[in-house]
């Protein structure tokens, strides 16, 4: 038997000009994530516990793709979706349009150990949230600034833009111009990598 | 999108995904991230999370693959890592972490850079975005 070991993410597909300052911000939160995991599990948390207390923190921190700061629909909107999954057993939770959860994970938690289902969507996931009592947050509560701005860009691009959490515009569209990369036969600029 | 992947003292694995999805998506659209096996699996052997183009990963059913490689195959973590990301993701561009259950860390990606973070029990630590 080895001994623990934690891996933490904030999304691949980066924008080649990422300002020095955003590496910095980003890398400072993927420690403070992983320093958070560490200590939770010196303290003997079992690997499910620590899973869903690691992205809860990457959810409420605004600087990636999740909960608070999450990408915006065409609508300028926020629909969000998390799955968890214990390999003790297998046991598996998900939830897809979430719009008012602050901590997505935390239902998809709820949805594997107190529901017969492994997964809740819109709606129904929204009517469970309600009947657990988690935490709630208006739709707003999750939209920055950044974001707003990005979805201006995609739509007067007309398409579906980088998410790079970059404000310098003119650098995602260069790379979005630039790029001869292809994703599902289409040219990468009318994708955003997450 | 942000993931997390542990295995605890006991050699038990799990793994989170969450995720806002695709800027300018259409509302309604669902991605990899809630989809068991494809952006989020852990079994007894390892524990995955994905994340990057969200249809890639869906039809390369990604995470699980890590783990029937690792099942079927033989391998160890970092080449089942690798031989996925490098033989299922066809033109698509993804990157993943995962552990196993003998308290390996691994990840992999064929995008430009990854935010990224591992630790191991023997003081091992990397925090890094690209190659």
């Amino acid at each position: 038997m080895g001994g623990w070991a934690i891996a933490v993410h904030g999304g691949a597909g980066v924008d080649p000009n990422l300002p020095l300052e955003r590496q910095e911000e980003a890398k400072a939160l993927l420690t403070r994530c992983l320093n958070l995991g560490i200590s939770a599990l010196r303290s003997s948390l079992p690997a499910i516990d620590v899973v869903e207390l690691v992205v809860r923190e990457l959810e409420t921190d605004p600087l990636f793709n999740s909960g608070r700061g999450s990408a915006l629909t065409e609508k300028g909107t926020v629909e969000m979706e998390a799955s968890i999954m214990d390999g003790h057993g297998r046991r598996c939770g998900a939830v897809s349009g979430i719009t008012k959860v602050k901590n997505p994970v935390s239902l998809a938690r709820l949805v594997m150990d107190r529901s017969p289902h492994s997964y809740l969507a819109f709606s129904g996931a929204e009517e469970f949230a309600k009947q657990q009592g988690v935490e709630m947050a208006e739709n707003d509560y999750f939209i920055t600034e950044d974001n707003v701005g990005m979805l201006k860009l995609a739509k007067e691009a007309k398409a579906i833009l980088f998410d790079y959490r970059i404000p310098l515009a003119e650098s995602t569209c260069g790379a979005a111009a630039e790029s001869p990369i292809q994703m599902n036969g289409l040219p990468i600029s009318v994708y955003a990598p997450e | 999108t942000v993931g997390c992947v542990v295995v605890d003292t006991q050699g038990r694995c799990a793994a989170a995904t969450s995720t806002g999805g695709l800027m300018n998506k259409m509302t309604g659209r669902i991605g990899d991230s809630p989809i068991i096996g494809a952006g989020t699996y852990a079994s007894e052997l390892c524990g995955v999370s994905c994340t990057g183009e969200g249809e890639a990963i869906l039809r390369s059913t990604l995470a699980r693959d890590v783990a029937a490689v690792m099942e079927y195959k033989g391998l160890g973590l970092q080449e089942a890592v690798d031989f996925v990301v490098k033989k299922r993701l066809d033109e698509g561009q993804a990157g993943l972490i995962a552990v196993s259950n003998k308290g390996e860390v691994a990840y992999g990606f064929n995008c430009n850079g990854m935010f990224r973070g591992c630790a191991t029990e023997d003081g091992f630590m990397e925090v890094g975005i690209w190659e």
